[in-house]
């Protein structure tokens, strides 16, 4: 049990510490268990250090964790890649900046693999090569619309939904 | 392989019977808030087999089925297909073990006499079981509970969790 | 001790509903104890059913449980008004519509007190009467930007931060 | 009564002196991930006395003091100054119970020997305790600890909490 966990954190670690430097350039990550020797007495930490900062987690602010949280799960899906993948609004509290630079990063993974994101921002909207509108005509039922392509799906990322 | 159409019959806010055609590469779901969207994720969670019912924000199964919002009528089975495609392209093997070129693994939850909860699996039209559809799954990397569905504040707890609950997600990895 | 939670429930109970009604007009949200003969052996339950769906907390959307959210603070902050309010990023997961329904409330109620929101997003950085931007020029270090007027806070919303 | 300006000195990301005026009305902060906005928050927190250092983000007092960021040198103190109006325009009574149109609450912690932390507080520039600012503010309606400062999270939070979190909620507005 402990070498599975140390041999799957060995990969991982790796994983981290590279997509951590692509989702941040110029910061740097890394996964440290706490107990290396009793790794079940202790924790995961996930330490991350944005460019230019000092380091630690508990200094993060919300859009830095969540950058980090999100190098830390596609660490994980590159240790057992699957098939297709789903994100449900993974940026939504990114700044233009860092949402651009995690669409761009799925549209990559996109290439050899299947994504579907849920997104509300208009950066995402742009990156994808298809797009689905979802709404509820005010009867709670709700439906897809047909003929909703990247000019109308942008124009959500824009406007007041309303108009959906 | 990948996915080709998620077909959905009265789950949850999709009343009577709804295809959402899906394509390869990167596609973008967007709508207003309560729109339905994290339900089409509840959907294929509920056919890959999540940990538990708590994972589709709901308190039970019955919650699943389409409960007429506020002037319909409330429906008594839903349905819920992933439509994968499977073919052996470019000469290599299939990644779902099984010999079609087109894979439809399909949940049916009827609701019965004294609310209780009758619950169906169908692989290609023919009955199946949660743990075959696991089985099947798994070897091909798509797990349910794994992280490559990543649920609406996922990315936020796996932020503030403590120490110790992120070294169990790293366990369930192994 | 139980007048004092009942009396002060009975009045925010009162504002939730009216202000969750001004949120999601045609929605209708209530606050109920879960046991009512002796209130500190249960909950307090937030009821809210958005306009044409059916009721029940545990159904809402990620962005429905935010605006039921936002209805209950404001109904605490009237039953005890303060002479300014701060707001961290509340207007995250909320879509165009619902944002704007937020920041237009928070501009009422700045006729009255003084009103500080953090946002990202441009719906509510237009509805502003002042607008502070911050930067860290890649040293760490915070500085606030001078000059920097509605139209620099609109612009910000829209285009990538990398600019500022 | 509004606040009229904040004034920084070495409080967690902002080096050195760096004041922020504030009008009254509606005020938008923006600016990029990671640039400081949420510090403001916790300056603001910081004077009108939270309930624990937790809730400023900071494991411990030591944390609020400028660390230098990747290159710069640490500093050994950091000052938080709130400057409210306090005019008894209209002829009414001034809201802050100090005779004064102008009201400085200042907070100080500087780095001691051995890491030990202390705390000055000052108001209008004569030496003041927590107790005072305390009893000040909360006849004037501006609690360190209630509901008009939301901080990041607090929405979703009080959206997710368990109803006996919530009943405490409104425990402590009682
Ligand atoms: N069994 C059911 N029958 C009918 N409607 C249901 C059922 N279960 C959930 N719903 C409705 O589905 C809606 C939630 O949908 P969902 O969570 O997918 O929204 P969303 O598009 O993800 O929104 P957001 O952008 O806020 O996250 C709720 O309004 C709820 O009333
Ligand atoms: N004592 C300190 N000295 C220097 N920098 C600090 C200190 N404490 C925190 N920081 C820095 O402040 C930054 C966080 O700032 P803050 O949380 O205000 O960001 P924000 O603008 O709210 O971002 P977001 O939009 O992601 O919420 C971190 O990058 C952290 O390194
Ligand atoms: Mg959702
Ligand atoms: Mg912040």
């Amino acid at each position: 049990r402990k070498e599975r966990l140390t041999a799957v954190l060995e990969i991982v670690s790796d994983n981290f510490t590279r997509t951590y430097a692509h989702l941040q350039p110029g910061g740097h990550g890394e996964l440290k268990l706490e107990n290396p020797k009793k790794p079940f007495e202790g924790g995961l930490e996930m330490w991350a250090r944005p460019p230019g900062k000092a380091s630690g987690l508990n200094l993060l602010s919300g859009g830095e964790k969540s950058m980090a949280a999100l190098a830390l799960i596609f660490a994980i899906q590159d240790y057992e890649p699957s098939p297709f993948y789903y994100f449900d609004e993974v940026d939504q509290n990114l700044d233009t900046f860092n949402a651009e630079a995690t669409a761009s990063l799925c549209k990559l993974r996109a290439q050899s693999a299947q994504f579907i994101m849920v997104t509300l921002r208009k950066v995402s909207l742009e990156m994808a090569d298809h797009h689905i509108g979802i709404t509820h005509a005010g009867d709670g039922c709700s439906r897809m619309i047909t003929d909703f392509g990247r000019e109308a799906a942008i124009e959500v990322g824009d406007a007041a939904y309303v108009e959906l | 392989m990948h996915l080709v159409a998620l077909e959905l019959e009265n789950f949850k806010s999709f009343k009577g019977e709804v295809t959402i055609p899906l394509s390869e590469g990167f596609t973008a779901v967007t709508g207003p808030n309560g729109s339905g969207k994290s339900n089409i994720g509840d959907a294929i969670q509920f056919v890959l087999g999540p940990k538990s019912s708590k994972s589709l924000r709901a308190q039970n199964l019955k919650q699943l089925i389409y409960n007429g919002g506020e002037k319909g009528r409330a429906a008594k089975f839903c349905k819920a297909t992933l439509v994968f495609s499977n073919s052996s392209r470019n000469g290599g093997r299939r990644r779902l073990k099984l010999d079609a070129d087109e894979v439809r693994l399909t949940r049916t939850i009827k609701l019965g006499r004294k609310d209780n909860i009758n619950s169906a699996y169908h692989l290609n039209e023919r009955p199946s079981s949660a743990t075959e559809f696991r089985r099947l799954l798994t070897e091909a990397g798509a797990r349910g509970d794994g992280y490559n569905i990543v649920l609406q504040g996922d990315v936020t707890q796996l932020a503030i969790m403590s120490g110790r609950a992120r070294r169990r997600v790293l366990e369930d990895v192994a």
